[in-house]
């Protein structure tokens, strides 16, 4: 499904240069439960965004179901985060204009799902993170936990095969956290491929492989 | 130093009430080293606004050094804030437009520091939750947790007497999470007054006296 070779990615400051990823090789195939573990400022945010091709690399090879994303145009690659990419990104990004129910039922109208779908489908998958009494608050109408699970049912509303989460449990109670955690493992008996990168060796432990990154290097990769 | 009384909050949704806070009664003494401890949606972050005098309560009494907060005007209470109390938001709150070090210099500009002093403050407060090496990128140009300790560094320029932390630990990993909890020890050696919201049962086991929440309600209050 995806394949990194040799990417690295780096950012000009003034006359330093900094270098989020320093060269990354990995392979995952469909259906992976996959953590990518790793201390605060590692590169896990910089690699999920590559992964969920909403960002280039410096320089490397990232092949998606063997094509070359780099080769890829800008419709194709907006084709392919909306079709197949469900993204949980680490501070949320919602709309602070739409309630909870029109934030997640938005990526439905992308795909030309009619009003009345998209509302009960996007009611479905809110009632499945715990906030079925939270359908028209605002995300300011919200608390943090709140906004969180609002992201993550958003994630999922367009039923994708691929989860790209970031930190998807940092701002959640050990309750909450597990409510999350038992769809991941749903998702992946139905076969998707769930991809977390956390700090959170807990949740680490809850995947079926684990990848250690640190300073922008995979450390090590171990399947459990 | 600090007395609520009654504290409760309402918003009105329609034709729906919601109670974030349902009923709070709750003394903390000048030095102590207190934590909130409740799942997401409890109310938390309700409180701490309370406390920290950037929202009203819908009814009870907020006694702060016994002053009737209620009673105090704008100016007073913009004083309060800038002077004695120094708050950790849990969505952050940095300025977009300014690099870490100007964001975290902000406050010593409402209290008339000097430019040099400012900024060697800021540099060494930075430095001291490790992002000596990270001065000049802007909050875009940091990570989630990088983001979570200048907001930290912010909170602590202005050497408050009563520091307010929302989930001050809920986007970093084990090692920079225990930097700041020395921080907070520091503080309290210091005859600072530290009160911690979170959802994070073992950082709440770091101070010395937890007081439960749910649904808006104090369930126990232990001290250690
Ligand atoms: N636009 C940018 N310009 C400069 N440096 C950047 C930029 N974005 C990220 N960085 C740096 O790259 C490094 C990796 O950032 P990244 O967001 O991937 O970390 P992370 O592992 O997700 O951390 P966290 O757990 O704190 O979220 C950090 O040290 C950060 O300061
Ligand atoms: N402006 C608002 N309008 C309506 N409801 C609100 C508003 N702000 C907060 N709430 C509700 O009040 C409750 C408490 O919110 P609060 O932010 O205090 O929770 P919290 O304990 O900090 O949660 P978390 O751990 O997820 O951050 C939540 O159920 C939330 O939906
Ligand atoms: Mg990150
Ligand atoms: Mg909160």
């Amino acid at each position: 499904l995806v394949s990194l070779s040799g990417i690295e990615k780096r950012y000009q400051m003034g006359d330093v240069t900094v270098k989020a990823l320093r060269g990354i090789d990995l392979t995952i195939d469909a259906g992976e439960y996959v953590a990518i573990l790793g201390p605060s400022g590692s590169g896990k945010s910089t690699l999920m965004n590559m992964l969920g091709c909403l960002d280039t690399p410096s320089e490397g090879t990232y092949l998606l179901n063997q094509k070359n994303v780099s080769q890829l145009n800008s419709n194709e690659l907006a084709a392919i985060r909306n079709e197949q990419i469900g993204f949980i990104f680490q501070s949320f990004n919602l709309l602070e204009s739409l309630d909870a129910l029109d934030n997640v039922a938005l990526p439905l109208v992308y795909r030309g799902v009619r009003q009345k779908d998209r509302k009960s489908r996007a009611q479905k998958v809110l009632e499945g993170v715990g906030l079925g009494d939270r359908l028209h608050h605002k995300p300011n109408e919200l608390s943090g936990g709140q906004r969180q699970r609002v992201a993550i049912a958003r994630a999922l509303v367009t039923d994708p095969s691929v989860i790209l989460a970031d930190e998807p449990t940092g701002n959640l109670d050990t309750q909450s956290g597990e409510e999350v955690i038992k769809i991941f493992e749903e998702l992946i008996a139905q076969g998707k491929t769930v991809i977390i990168v956390t700090h959170d060796n807990e949740l680490a432990e809850r995947t079926r492989r684990v990848l250690r990154i640190r300073d922008g290097l995979i450390e090590s990769d171990t399947s459990s």
